[in-house]
């Protein structure tokens, strides 16, 4: 699978954009957490795209968001 | 119901509509 770079996602369209990097950081977020992967992944992709892409390159730095992402989702349905 | 509606939830291979307001 080629890599997802700021260029290649740069050719796409923004709806585009976000959809390319939801496809590629599922499958991470699923090894994390597998029953809330769905939710996780359309809660990181309100940021921002840069941030995204840091995130598929650095597993510490995804982890870090999804934990985040699970404590306000938690927050939320407390 | 409008709780059930946040957040949004990824699918793959389904074409992801977000949070925009389309």
């Amino acid at each position: 699978q080629e890599a997802l770079t700021a260029s290649v996602l740069a050719d796409a369209p923004p709806q585009e954009q976000k959809q390319m990097l939801g496809e590629r950081l599922f499958p991470l977020i699923q090894a994390m957490n597998p029953s809330l992967a769905g939710k996780i992944t359309g809660m990181l992709l309100e940021i921002d795209k840069s941030e995204l892409l840091h995130m598929l390159e650095s597993p510490e730095f995804l982890r870090s968001k999804v934990d985040e992402a699970v404590a306000v989702l938690w927050a939320y349905q407390a | 119901s409008s709780h059930a509606s946040w957040p949004p939830e990824f699918q793959p291979g389904v074409p992801w509509k977000g949070i925009q307001n389309i």
